[in-house]
């Protein structure tokens, strides 16, 4: 564990409050795409198999994992129940079998050794690394979002930036790398950096999230 | 690294 690492983490449990704070306070889940908080869940269900399956690796680790599980499931409930009519899926037609196919050949062809848990690793991190894409597209395609659907992104995004600098310093300090990590780590950073230059140039200086026409 | 690195990130 290091700062950027333990930073990134906290990044990411702040996304997650700031999106629960969003729907709890709008009674709303208008901006927010459906189908990419529903890879989530993916994402975190085939990753975290080795809570049942693996080596222990720390208390931490555990209640992080049982978190986001937890918590990623809790979210599509609200969306999908709790403030279903507020959820337009017009808006929301990212093609998620884009995503989810060639994710799963990727780690078919790409992973640390030919076993269930560790293809499905391999899967969770590929499909991890564009699962933000229907919430951009949706972005895109209406122009504008509210301020804390932005600061939810901004968090998000902010852990996944975290996690690089993170890898740099593991490099150095234990010699390891995780090539399957850092790849998709860095194309899913990447994938933030329009938002982050309308976040930065906008949001933060007190402007609507507004995309040019 | 190589065959199945401890997943101890997130």
């Amino acid at each position: 564990m290091n700062v950027f690492r333990l930073l990134g983490d906290l990044s990411h449990l702040a996304s997650i409050l700031i999106l629960l704070h969003k729907i709890q306070t709008t009674r709303s889940c208008r901006g927010i795409s459906f189908k990419t908080q529903a890879l989530y869940v993916v994402v975190f269900l085939t990753r975290y198999l080795d809570l049942f399956l693996g080596d222990w690796v720390s208390l931490y680790n555990t209640a992080m994992k049982l978190f986001f599980i937890g918590s990623s499931c809790y979210i599509l409930y609200l969306m999908k129940l709790r403030f279903r009519p507020t959820h337009d899926p017009a808006i929301d037609t990212f093609r998620v079998e884009y995503l989810v196919g060639p994710s799963l050949i990727l780690a078919l062809i790409f992973n640390y050794k030919y076993t269930l848990v560790e293809i499905l690793w391999a899967f969770s991190i590929y499909l991890e690394a564009v699962a933000i894409m229907p919430q951009l597209f949706m972005l895109q395609r209406t122009g504008e979002a509210e301020t804390i659907t932005t600061h939810y992104l901004a968090a998000l995004g902010a852990y996944r930036g975290l996690y690089i600098p993170n890898w740099i310093y593991r490099y150095f300090s234990d010699g390891t790398v995780d090539p399957i990590a850092v790849i998709a780590g860095l194309v899913q950073t990447g994938l933030y950096l329009d938002f982050f230059y309308v976040y930065f140039t906008r949001v933060l200086q007190g402007q609507k999230f507004e995309l040019p026409a | 690294e190589g065959a199945a690195a401890t997943h101890d990130e997130l």
